[in-house]
């Protein structure tokens, strides 16, 4: 995080709010209501006190303005510059100005009045813009479900960096952005995706290009919104171009950006018996799909559409060396690439051993 | 004549200034000869900007920057005040 150059605070927690003006794409009370947990996300992280204004003078003037509106930062139309805000201080200190050009809305459309109002509320009260990618004073913006917002851990210290802990007895936490290069850095899933591979982790996914040196990371929400955090299980069916995606008995078939209709679906469609709650892991290989439970796998026929006999079987008495229970799996060039920890495992099928044992972070260039 | 149209790299050169001067305090350069005095200094601020954004710290307007840079944001500049 960082605070906004000469740390100006406001000196007084009992901060007041109002809002000038509405915007024609979102009625009054879902803009009320979102300013209003806008703030709360930053009242709940620390001591301030922030409590909306009807009329008169107020330490944070809410409006909407389009192009230029006398402040020296016009506007720029629809996208680009979405918003801003300034730092505490009297008179227009404090501010936030949304552009009017912009199509607010309340969903993941682009873009959320919610995550845009959280973020300028920061600088309001002090905050400049983190290097953290993950944090909500990140520059660019980037969609999350607002009914199951939390805001992220480097936000939290920002705010209690200038005004102290929050008074109550347990401190709030929220979630820290994994680090490529912590060497006990593990993965919920892993899965090609024409060309591409894809590492996830929480609510992101490392994304790696055969041509491209650096490893972008990503929120899940900001290409397929509606899919929830702590994907647990991926692999990339060929035959129908998609990828499919677990959490618990659920499933989803992504086709490059879009859901496809009709998911999530139930895992017993392949013919799971009803025990099976989660799937660790899975990877396709020449017609058929590995599902990786436990200790277990099972094999399924992509043709048939249906579980081949004889299964489940125990990992290791297939894959030799590879320990009781994986994270995460990937298939490229009869290699499966396993991984378990901080550690993956190259189990090349036509060989039927491991070929190679490294630490999963080589795969992010560190 | 028709105007000629922006070369893409023209419009990239466009996009980087732009970009720098409301979030990395670029000083607007009015002439073109204050422009060719600037290079050092543009690519300072794109150095400047890369880091803060994790890419590659080339100094060079690539891809992956230019992309970052075309990301709607905060209005609000990423280095001082």
């Amino acid at each position: 995080f960082m605070l906004t150059p000469g740390h100006p605070k406001w000196k007084h927690t009992n901060l007041t709010y109002r809002i000038i003006n509405q915007t024609t794409n979102l009625t009054n009370d879902v803009v009320e209501r979102y300013i209003e947990e806008a703030f709360q996300l930053w009242k709940n992280a620390s001591s301030l006190n922030i409590t909306r204004v009807l009329q008169g003078e107020a330490d944070i003037k809410i409006a909407f303005f389009q192009r230029d509106h006398g402040d020296n930062s016009p506007f720029d139309g629809p996208n680009g510059i979405l918003a801003h805000a300034f730092q505490p201080g009297p008179g227009i200190g404090g501010d936030v100005h949304f552009d009017a050009e912009e199509m607010w809305t309340n969903t993941s459309k682009d873009y959320n009045l919610y995550l845009v109002a959280a973020h300028e509320f920061g600088h309001s009260l002090g905050l400049s813009h983190s290097t953290d990618p993950g944090a909500l004073m990140y520059p660019t913006y980037s969609f999350h479900e607002p009914s199951t917002y939390v805001l992220p851990q480097d936000d939290i210290n920002g705010i209690q960096a200038i005004y102290g802990p929050a008074d109550r007895p347990v401190q709030p936490t929220g979630p820290t952005t994994p680090t490529a290069c912590d060497p006990r850095l593990t993965f919920d899933a892993v899965t090609t995706l024409r060309g591409e591979i894809l590492f996830f982790k929480d609510k992101y996914f490392w994304r790696k290009h055969p041509q491209v040196r650096r490893v972008e990371l990503n929120f899940i929400s900001l290409f397929w919104p509606t899919l929830p955090d702590g994907i647990q299980a991926a692999y990339e069916d060929f035959y129908r171009d998609v990828v499919i995606v677990f959490k618990g008995k659920q499933y989803w078939a992504l086709s490059g950006y879009d859901i496809q209709q009709g998911y999530p679906k139930d895992i017993l469609n392949y013919g799971f018996p009803s025990s099976v709650h989660a799937i660790d892991a899975a990877a396709s290989y020449r017609g058929k799909t590995y599902f990786f439970v436990n200790n277990q796998f099972w094999r399924y026929d992509d043709q048939r559409q249906s579980m081949d006999p004889g299964y489940p079987k125990s990992i290791a008495s297939t894959f030799q060396g590879i320990g009781s229970r994986v994270d995460a799996v990937f298939q490229r060039d009869d290699v499966f690439f396993f991984f378990s920890g901080p550690i993956h495992y190259a189990f090349d099928f036509r060989y039927q051993r491991i070929t190679k044992v490294e630490r999963n972070n080589r795969w992010l260039n560190c | 004549f028709p105007v000629p149209s922006e070369s893409p790299e023209e419009k990239n050169i466009k996009i980087v200034q732009d970009y720098l001067e409301k979030f990395y305090q670029l000083p607007k350069y009015r002439h073109p000869s204050e422009r060719k005095k600037s290079a050092s200094v543009i690519v300072e601020k794109l150095k400047e900007m890369q880091r803060f954004f994790g890419l590659n710290v080339t100094g060079k307007q690539d891809e992956e920057t230019l992309k970052t840079m075309q990301k709607p944001r905060c209005g609000v500049p990423d280095s001082g005040n």
